[in-house]
């Protein structure tokens, strides 16, 4: 792990006065190791470690007398920075507001659909749920199942492309009085152009105040790329990561983050519509650095 | 002709820096780049074998039973339901009656989308109400495998993490049910792994294999942008032949896997 890896770092840099370039080039390249080892993608890896090497060079190192232990100490700093502060509440401020989930195939969207309305209502608020998948067999149903579960209305929108059925369900939640609207969308591939075209219609369509990217916590390099096409797409404000509970080290988390600016602001902890927590930034930081 | 040429510095940084991005790892993107250059196998050509040389010997499958009994598993969201209807398709295509057992009876609607991907195979499918015991349902399926002679039976199972112990439990109690159903059943266990998987992987498959016994993995999402770098080092490391991968969400789209293709795709 990389702390296992910190102390050997540590331990290498302990008791020389001085650090060299040398000692902390050496000390760079086991970092570049742990933290792609710890899926964090490789630009987003140069990037955080150049930040590192700079201030890792700077005044405050020369005069430390450990300087092993703050090289490290910069680490965890760049990554919490990286990962910004606490998570600020979701924009719901329009009656009816649209919170759109999109991401890859499998990701934990429905799933997460339902757990944003428990979480949703648990505060007061008047939620609905919308689906406008209509290519997975059975996914509607899915989510009408953790409609009831969670005691809210389903709307299914009427239309045959995706845009018609999100505009029906928000004209549907309009009339009812709905405080917020969750859209399940299908799962889909960023180099699926056809796809791709039909969220950011969707988007347009519906304008919502929050377009959530949901990100399989264990996904590896190819994090990146899926938060930019996305980002570029509908403009993100924000991510949640599902699957923590597979005891990920979760560098995806890091190369969202650092590469689209994206706000990580909820983790999906486990199947139940319970196991949702807010996202922690300094938690996840322990979780990458192990 | 590039393949032959030898490779300069830079490629050489090129080829890590894309093996790395694919997934296949740090230390081992890092190993083949230097094993390469240090046995002077450093053309493209040379390093195509040299990666070709980390996958086995295809056993051939264990299929010749009466009814062919498949397990499939994996974690949450890989796509393991999508490709029994593929797996489904494809055996019917040859001929074979085909019997699926829907043992994840705690998703939301998981048993109504395999029903749908059963019946667009053609194939039958075994279910019992949700909540029910998933060790009984692949049990009555096995069951009425061997009664009604079908040639093959694949049983659903639910996404579990490698770390949650009672549902890993739970699948050993599968495992062991399958057994006493029939012997030497199940004959193959198929370990279903996104390809956009990060090094959780390892670990997945390390406990899934110890549990379920897995004789074979299949790679979803190789339509993606994800490389599937992560089947590089997964067989390195516990040599599971890759039978097949999965390359969208269309019962045609299966394919046996092919290391060739696969390698050329790592690759820059
Ligand atoms: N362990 C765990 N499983 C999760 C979590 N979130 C979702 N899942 C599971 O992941 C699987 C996929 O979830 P879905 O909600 O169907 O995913 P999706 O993104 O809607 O999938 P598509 O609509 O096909 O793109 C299901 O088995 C869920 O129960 C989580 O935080 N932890
Ligand atoms: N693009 C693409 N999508 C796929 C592929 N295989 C499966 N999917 C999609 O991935 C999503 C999840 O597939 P499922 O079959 O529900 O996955 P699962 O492993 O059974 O999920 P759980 O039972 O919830 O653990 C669905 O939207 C599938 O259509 C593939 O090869 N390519
Ligand atoms: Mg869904
Ligand atoms: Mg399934």
């Amino acid at each position: 792990t990389l702390t296992q890896k910190f102390s050997a770092i540590s331990d290498r840099l302990r008791g020389s006065a001085r650090i060299t370039e040398a000692d902390l080039d050496a000390t760079l390249r086991d970092m570049r190791m742990a933290l792609l080892e710890a899926d964090v993608a490789l630009p987003v890896v140069r990037k955080l470690l150049d930040e590192v090497r700079e201030r890792g060079l700077g005044e405050e190192v020369a005069k430390s007398l450990k300087p092993g232990q703050l090289i490290v100490k910069i680490l965890h700093d760049v990554l919490s920075d990286t990962l910004g502060g606490e998570p600020k509440p979701l924009d719901l401020q329009k009656i009816p507001s649209v919170i759109l989930l999109c991401g890859l195939q499998g990701a934990g969207k429905t799933t997460t659909a339902g757990k944003l309305a428990r979480f949703l209502t648990q505060q007061g608020k008047k939620v609905a749920l919308t689906s406008v998948d209509s290519t997975r067999p059975a996914a509607r149903e899915q989510l009408e199942i953790l409609a009831r579960q969670v005691n809210v209305p389903y709307f299914a929108g009427r239309g045959k492309r995706a845009d018609q059925m999100a505009t029906d369900a928000l004209n549907q939640a309009k009339k009812d009085g709905i405080h917020v609207l969750i859209l399940d969308t299908a799962g889909r591939q960023t180099v699926d152009d056809d796809l791709m075209a039909e969220i950011n219609k969707v988007q347009r369509k519906v304008q919502a105040s929050e377009r959530l990217l949901v990100l399989d916590s264990m996904m590896g390099q190819a994090a990146l790329e899926i938060a930019e096409s996305f980002h570029e797409n509908v403009r993100l404000s924000g991510c949640i990561l599902t699957k923590t509970d597979a005891d990920v080290r979760g560098g995806a988390a890091i190369s969202v983050a650092q590469s689209t600016g994206v706000p990580l602001r909820f983790v999906g902890t486990g199947e139940k519509l319970e196991a949702f927590e807010f996202f922690d930034p300094q938690r996840m930081a322990g979780r990458v650095l192990g | 002709n590039r393949a032959g040429e030898k490779l300069t510095d830079s490629e050489w940084q090129d080829i890590e820096d894309a093996l790395i991005m694919a997934d296949c790892g740090p230390e081992l993107s890092i190993n083949i780049v230097n094993k390469c250059k240090k046995e002077r196998q450093d053309n493209l050509h040379q390093l195509k074998e040299h990666m070709l040389n980390v996958f086995p010997e295809v056993k051939s499958l264990n299929d010749d039973k009466k009814p062919f009994v498949l397990l499939v598993v994996g974690v949450n969201g890989t796509g393991k339901t999508t490709t029994i209807g593929k797996l489904a398709t494809m055996y019917r295509q040859q001929g074979k009656k085909v019997l699926v057992g829907a043992a994840d009876t705690f998703r939301a609607a998981a048993v109504e989308q395999l029903s749908v991907w059963v019946t667009r195979a053609g194939a039958d499918i075994v279910k019992q109400a949700e909540g029910s015991d998933p060790a009984a349902v692949s049990f009555d399926t096995i069951q009425r495998g061997i009664s009604r002679d079908y040639d093959v039976v694949i049983i659903d199972t639910a996404g579990r993490v490698q770390t949650d112990t009672s549902l890993m439990n739970e699948l050993a109690k599968v495992h062991r049910v399958i057994q006493k159903a029939m012997p030497s059943a199940p004959h193959e266990v198929w370990h279903v792994v996104d390809a956009g998987t990060g090094q959780n992987a390892i670990n997945q498959v390390e406990k899934f294999k110890e549990i379920a016994h897995t004789t074979g993995l299949i790679v979803t999402k190789l339509d993606g942008t994800a490389k599937g770098g992560i089947v590089l080092q997964l067989t390195h490391r516990f040599a599971i032949p890759i039978r097949y991968i999965g390359v969208g969400e269309t019962l045609e789209d299966l394919l046996p896997f092919d290391a060739s293709n696969f390698v050329d795709e790592l690759l820059p």
